[in-house]
C-alpha cells in the first residue's frame, strides 16, 4: 500500500532502539520504604523513613548507572562526578514517575505514598509541591516508561559536573542518549515531532528541584535529629 | 576522592544489584 512497513508495526521504533530496550531491561525495581510500625507519626519519623529510602535507592541506582549503554567506559572518575552531581535528579525522576497515576500524592514508595497532609507534617511540602509540578508536566504529555527511562539515563549524562577530565567521552555518552530519544520519538509519536525537545525542556524544573531537595536535607543533616546512612551523607556533602 | 569512598567501591564493584 506505500505505507512504510516498519513505522506502522507498534513496537518497531522499539525494537529497532537498542538503547532504549537496553534501559528497559536495566530498569530497577521499586523498593519498599517499610517505616517503622511501632513510631508514632512525627515529622523525624516521616524524614527517617525518606532518608533511608533515599540511601537504599541510591545503591539500586548506582547499579542501575553501570547499565547505562557507555557509562561503564567513562573513567571511574568521571562516573562518579556524575553521580555525584545528578543522584536527586535520578531519586525524583523515580518517584515523579510512579506517581503518574495518582492526583496530588508522591509514591516515595508503594508503602509510602505521601499526600499533603502528610508532606505538611514532614516539612517538605514546598519540595513536594515542585516534584507535584513535574509530575503534572509528564501526565499532561502522557510520558511512556520508554521516554522516562532515557530521560532518566540523559539527566546523569547531562548532570553539569564541573570535575569532567574527559569532557569528549561525557559528550558523546549525551549524544547516545539523546539520539536514541529521537529515534524512539521519530518512530513512536510521529504525530508530535517536538515531542523529543518538550521533553528535553522539562529537564531546568527537575534540576531546580534537586537542588531544592538538596539543600533542604543538607539543613537536616545540619539540625542533627534524623539519622543518615553513609552513602546519603556522602553524596548530600558532594554538592 | 578519600571522602566519597562509598560510592567508589559501588561502582567498582562488578555486581550491580540490578544483575542480582
Amino acid at each position: 500500500h506505500g505505507l512504510p512497513q516498519k513505522r506502522t508495526f507498534p513496537l518497531g521504533g522499539l525494537v529497532e532502539n537498542k538503547v532504549v530496550s537496553l534501559l528497559l531491561v536495566a530498569e530497577p525495581e521499586s523498593i519498599f520504604a517499610m517505616p517503622d510500625p511501632t513510631v508514632p507519626d512525627s515529622d523525624i519519623k516521616a524524614l527517617t523513613t525518606l532518608c533511608d529510602l533515599a540511601d537504599r535507592e541510591l545503591v539500586v541506582n548506582i547499579g542501575w548507572a553501570k547499565h547505562i549503554p557507555g557509562f561503564s567506559l567513562l573513567s571511574l572518575a568521571d562516573q562518579m562526578s556524575l553521580l555525584q552531581s545528578g543522584w536527586m535528579e535520578i531519586l525524583i525522576l523515580r518517584v515523579v514517575f510512579r506517581s503518574l497515576a495518582l492526583e496530588d500524592k508522591l509514591v516515595y514508595a508503594e508503602d509510602y505514598i505521601m499526600d499533603e497532609e502528610q508532606s505538611k507534617l514532614a516539612g517538605v511540602l514546598d519540595l513536594n509541591n515542585t516534584i507535584l509540578q513535574l509530575v503534572k508536566k509528564y501526565k499532561t504529555m502522557r510520558i511512556d516508561k520508554e521516554e522516562f527511562v532515557v530521560l532518566k539515563a540523559i539527566s546523569l549524562a547531562n548532570s553539569d559536573s564541573m570535575q569532567i577530565e574527559d569532557v569528549e567521552a561525557v559528550q558523546s555518552l549525551q549524544d547516545v542518549l539523546h539520539g536514541a530519544l529521537q529515534d524512539y520519538e521519530s518512530a513512536q509519536h510521529t504525530e508530535d515531532p517536538r515531542r523529543a525537545g518538550k521533553l528535553i525542556m522539562t529537564l531546568p524544573l527537575l534540576r531546580q528541584t534537586a537542588a531544592r531537595a538538596v539543600q533542604h536535607f543538607c539543613s537536616i543533616k545540619q539540625e542533627g535529629r534524623v539519622p543518615m546512612h553513609k552513602l546519603f551523607l556522602e553524596l548530600l556533602e558532594a554538592r | 576522592k578519600e571522602k566519597h569512598k562509598i560510592l567508589h567501591r559501588l561502582l567498582q564493584n562488578s555486581t550491580s544489584p540490578v544483575d542480582l
